[in-house]
This record gives structure tokens, C-alpha cells and sequence, in this order.
């Protein structure tokens, strides 16, 4: 995945992300793809959450997944969530759960309580960055101020790491891949630096649901694993999600 | 590795709106009302994407039962006894949407912990 919230010349932010899934789960020969990554195409769903009759939240999801990849609280929060591959993963946390073992929360049911009652992005934060978890992950957090932007590096019982936009140093954006983001990337997944390069030549000045599509859609950032490009926007109340594919020639991942 | 052209591109632009052949479609919109009982929150979403579910969970079974049909056995049958350990409303969201999609409680519990199973 590739998420990234970025703040433009008026503070405004936009949070966009590319989700990525399916690696190792199959590969069609014929048609040259990942076939979780297609199968999940179809069952692509945009969610409001509604109650009296007025939205809670939006998500973008999987029909039959309850919990929250990406979502948006309007005028409060826009969430997303980048997988983080550990050897102190997820199996062990949903092990220790069966077993009896129940202080952890399930990464999705999280994200939706967070959407759902989180009144302000340092409630968001605070939660977020507390809960015990039963797998690793990284949450991309955006509020609706100036400023409001983080990566939070989870492990699954802490945060390890709080990662905060600060334009003074002239950081208008963050952006999060699959790994630790003061540690280089895997050398042949490297979408980070494509990425960035892309982010920073459209600059702040720039930046839009435009320019920042155009980003998602640059490949390796777009992959064969991508099946959705979401962005959301308190200040502008727009969340827009599209489907993806990555013609050949395409990187796998 | 990955930065060798045509896996890595100059930067895009005039890709939005979306179109052409990165683009594969919009994504419909559907609403949740949490004013109603958990179980019946998800049944006209689930309705209209059972198939493509269906399709899905039974990819991850052959997938499974290639590694050992044992794992099947132990997603149906073990899987489902846990299901009132979840927290109010997941889990009879959970079992809604298993009985709407007519999928066994189990896979539709194994599909909400996907991310946590594969974060390794």
C-alpha cells in the first residue's frame, strides 16, 4: 500500500492512499496477475455509515470485511491503514486470541470504533497509538487543521514510533509504504522514493486530487497488486475511490 | 532493483479523472444504517456481492487445502465456537453477513482477519 496525506499552500489536507493486497496468494499465468488482488476488485465497495439518517463515517471497502482500511469522519478525521510485515505478526496475535488470550483488538474493529466515536484527531491519535492490537500496522491520520498529519508505527502492543507533518521544516507531506519510515525499503520495493520524487515534483503549491491521482498512478507505485486508489478531503467534504490495473509491463508488488 | 524503466515511470499526469487502462471502474456506493440490528446491517450489500465473495472465500480454501485440508476443518469448526468473544456489534454483524452470503461463519471470520493472518 501507499498512503499519504499532504497539506497545500492553504493548509488544506488531502489524504489519498493505493491499497495493495493479494502478494504471494496465487498467480494467474494467463493474465499475468495476482488473482486475490483481482478477485477483491469486484467486491470494492464504497460505505456510508449512517445514523438518523445522517453520516457518521465513509469507507472504502471489501463487501464482507466490517472493519475499516480507509475511511473519513467528515469535518473530524480521514484514516487509512498500511499493512506492517513482522515476524511478531499477526498469527501469534490471533493465536494468543483463540487461546483465550483477549486484551488485543482486532486491527479492523479498531479503525471503525475510531471513526465512529473519536470526536477530534487527538482522540484519533490517542487510541490509535494505545490500544493493543493483535497484529502490527502503520495508521495514516489526518485531521482537520493545519498540521494534522501523522504516521503512527504500531507494534502490537505499542506505538513505536510517532511520525508528525511539520511545515516549519518544510515537510508539507507524509507518506508511509510498507515499511518503517527511518529505515530504507526493502531494495526491490521501493515505492516510497518514486513516490516522494513524484510528491515532490508536483510540490505544495501543486497538490490536488489531480496531481495526487497522478502520483498513485505512477508505477511501481501503482502495481499489480493495487486495487484501489482512494482520496478524501475534510476541507472540500470529497471522498472519491476508483478502481485500478496495472497493465503489463507492471512490477508484481 | 525496481527503478529500471518501464517497471518505473516518469512521473504521470493528466491521469485524473480517471480514465484509460489504469482505470478500471468506480466503486459503488452502499449505506450501513447502525440504527438497525447489527445482523441486518450488511444483508442488501452482501446481497449483491455474495457471488464475487463466494468466488473469493472458495480461492482461499483450495489455496489452503493445498497446504492442508486440515486448515478448512479447523476455520469451520473451530473458529465459529470464538465468535461470541467479540466484541457488541461485530460479531452478530459478522454472522449476518455470513448467513446473507450463505458462506459457513468460520471463512467469513478467517476474511475480517485476513490483515492479521497475513501481517507476517
Amino acid at each position: 500500500c501507499t498512503s499519504v496525506v499532504a497539506q497545500d499552500t492553504s493548509g488544506k489536507l488531502i489524504h489519498a492512499r493505493n491499497l495493495d493486497f493479494g502478494l504471494f496468494l496465487g498467480w494467474d499465468v494467463k493474465n499475468n496477475s495476482w488473482l486475490v488482488a483481482e478477485l477483491l476488485k469486484p467486491m470494492v465497495v464504497n460505505v456510508n455509515f449512517q445514523r438518523n439518517n445522517k453520516t457518521v463515517f465513509l469507507s472504502t471497502s471489501f463487501a464482507g470485511y466490517i472493519g475499516i482500511l480507509t475511511g473519513m469522519k467528515p469535518g473530524i478525521l480521514t484514516l487509512t491503514m498500511n499493512e506492517r510485515f513482522n515476524l511478531d505478526g499477526g498469527y501469534l496475535g490471533i493465536l494468543e486470541w483463540i487461546l483465550g488470550k483477549r486484551q488485543g483488538v482486532w486491527m479492523g474493529f479498531l479503525t471503525r470504533s475510531v471513526l465512529e466515536n473519536a470526536t477530534s484527531y487527538e482522540d484519533a491519535k490517542e487510541v490509535l497509538s494505545k490500544t493493543e492490537m493483535l497484529a502490527p500496522a502503520y495508521f495514516i491520520l489526518g485531521g482537520n487543521k493545519p498540521g494534522q498529519a501523522c504516521v503512527i508505527t504500531r507494534s502490537r502492543k505499542l506505538s513505536i514510533n510517532f511520525w508528525e507533518l511539520d511545515t516549519q521544516k518544510g515537510e508539507w507531506y507524509v507518506l508511509e509504504t510498507n515499511y518503517d519510515h527511518w529505515k530504507p525499503p526493502l531494495f526491490v520495493d521501493n515505492r516510497r522514493d518514486p513516490a516522494m520524487k513524484c510528491m515532490n515534483q508536483t510540490g505544495q503549491k501543486g497538490i490536488s486530487f489531480t496531481t495526487i491521482y497522478d502520483v498513485l498512478s505512477t508505477k511501481p507505485v501503482l502495481n499489480k497488486l493495487t486495487t484501489y486508489t482512494a482520496m478524501m478531503s475534510i476541507s472540500e467534504n470529497k471522498f472519491e475511490a476508483y478502481l485500478r490495473d496495472c497493465p503489463d509491463p507492471c512490477m508484481p508488488w | 532493483a525496481q527503478d529500471v524503466p518501464p517497471y518505473t515511470e516518469t512521473c504521470r499526469s493528466g491521469t485524473y479523472p480517471p480514465s484509460g487502462p489504469t482505470f478500471k471502474g468506480n466503486v459503488q456506493w452502499y449505506t450501513v444504517n447502525l440504527d438497525q440490528p447489527p445482523y441486518e446491517r450488511w444483508q442488501k450489500l452482501i446481497s449483491d456481492k455474495k457471488a464475487p465473495l463466494k468466488e473469493l472465500v472458495q480461492h482461499i480454501k483450495d489455496l489452503a487445502k493445498s497446504i492442508s485440508p486440515k486448515l478448512i476443518d479447523i476455520v469451520d469448526n473451530t473458529l465459529p465456537l470464538l465468535i461470541g468473544n467479540l466484541p457488541y456489534p461485530f460479531g452478530e454483524e459478522i454472522k449476518g453477513v455470513a448467513d446473507a452470503a450463505g458462506v459457513p461463519l468460520g471463512e467469513i471470520m478467517l476474511f475480517n482477519i485476513f490483515y492479521e493472518v497475513f501481517s507476517v
